[in-house]
């Protein structure tokens, strides 16, 4: 995945059986960004791989005030190379319960 | 303590912490 400079992680274990996950979302690297992003930390929250789209919540943290509309976009793959590389682990290691 | 959580109108809830320095590139 491209360095975008917004950096996602699994906030908690994953053990392939839950739809909804636990991330944890920071800029690393702020020069990446258009906007100033406020100068908040690390942002956790849950995200459900099935009904949710990265779009979704890239929005809602835009509403929200930690990022400027212009980098929704980024923010939106970020979140989006990191949920990928989620469901491609979980059909690997767990292919019987996808 | 140092964590603050925002919820957002769709209702999702956004916990924020500190980032551990050792995770921020040098700036």
């Amino acid at each position: 995945a491209e360095d975008t400079g917004v950096r996602v992680e699994l906030a908690e274990e994953d053990h392939g059986r839950k739809s909804s996950i636990a991330l944890r979302l920071w800029v690393e690297d702020p020069k990446k960004l258009k906007g100033k992003p406020k100068d908040n930390g690390a942002i956790e929250f849950t995200f459900d791989l099935e009904k949710e789209t990265p779009d979704d919540v890239a929005q809602e943290m835009v509403d929200s005030g930690f990022f400027h509309e212009s980098d929704v976009k980024i923010v939106a793959k970020s979140i989006r190379d990191r949920v990928a590389l989620i469901q491609w682990r979980r059909e690997r290691i767990w292919p019987m319960i996808q | 303590s140092s964590f603050t959580q925002v919820v957002h109108s769709a209702g999702r809830r956004f916990i924020v912490s500190p980032v551990p320095e050792s995770r921020l590139k040098e700036q």
